[in-house]
């Protein structure tokens, strides 16, 4: 038996609006640490894992772990049903190979069920070590939006470097080159406006622009993105969920030959 | 040229 109640239901819409272009199909997995998934992309080039920890939910039953294969543009489809302030409730049975969503407006004078089918998806769980980074970028996740979209109207790879100096951007096409520095700049007021640099030594990584723009579509569910690179890594590139846990995007670097 | 690498080049199957 699963029974998850999400008050704030439109968290769930901005987390599937955030992934489904990446990442078509996935399992979600529902334990008593939280709702959870970890998915590559078709290329296995980028992996996106999301936590919603158990404690974010208002109500939250998983009697015992169960893991649910969804088409992520099917949940999204249903998901666009529920208006932006109902509560989402997921509900789930072992042995059935259905899932539904509960919708229920603030009023509670609308009530909504839609069951969705669940496939057999045989995926690939990556262990992901915990690591040091090189350098950790905390910025604007709009400003950081801005960079990418830019820049993949010049070149198809940028090349992000953290110096002393600041981060910088940079990218190259048939065009012309751009190349953009965010210097350190800390706002007392708004914290959330600030771009932190923590840096242990200089980085500098390639990556496809693609892969960053679909990342940023998760910059709804929060205001600051933190870039986490090292020589030897992938890219992290998070997005805290509100007091429920995050989306982390990797992203395996370009090198050259 | 530069190579695109796959991810599971640096993380390992669990």
């Amino acid at each position: 038996m699963l029974e998850l109640r999400l008050i704030q239901g439109s968290l769930l819409k901005k987390v599937l609006e955030a992934i489904k272009d990446l990442v078509t199909e996935a399992n979600f997995d529902c334990s008593a640490t939280g709702f959870s998934l970890q998915a590559m992309d078709s290329s296995h080039v980028a992996l996106v894992a999301l936590l919603l920890r158990s404690e974010g939910f208002d109500h939250y039953r998983c009697d015992r772990n169960l893991s649910m294969g969804i088409n992520l543009n099917n949940m999204s489809k249903m998901l666009r049903c529920a208006g932006p302030e109902d509560i989402i409730t997921i509900k789930g049975d072992d042995g059935t190979d259905t899932v539904t969503f509960m919708f229920e407006s603030q009023k509670q004078d609308k009530i909504s069920d839609f069951e969705m089918k669940l496939m057999d998806i045989d995926s690939e769980h990556l262990g992901i070590p915990d690591a040091e980074y090189q350098a950790i970028v905390r910025m604007p996740s709009a400003e950081f939006a801005r960079i990418c979209k830019d820049l993949g109207s010049i070149g198809d790879t940028v090349v992000i470097s953290v110096t002393k100096e600041g981060v910088k951007f940079f990218t190259r096409g048939d065009v012309g080159s751009a190349n953009i520095v965010c210097r350190q700049n800390t706002s007392v007021d708004k914290p959330e406006d600030s771009t932190v640099i923590e840096m242990n030594e200089p980085v500098s990584l390639t990556f496809a622009l693609r892969y960053m723009n679909s990342f940023t579509k998760a910059t709804t569910l929060s205001e600051v993105v933190t870039i986490s690179l090292s020589s030897e890594l992938p890219v992290v590139v998070e997005y805290k969920i509100a007091e429920m846990g995050y989306i982390r995007f990797y992203l395996a670097p370009k090198i050259e030959d | 040229d530069t190579r695109q690498f796959e991810i599971k080049t640096y993380f390992s199957k669990k």
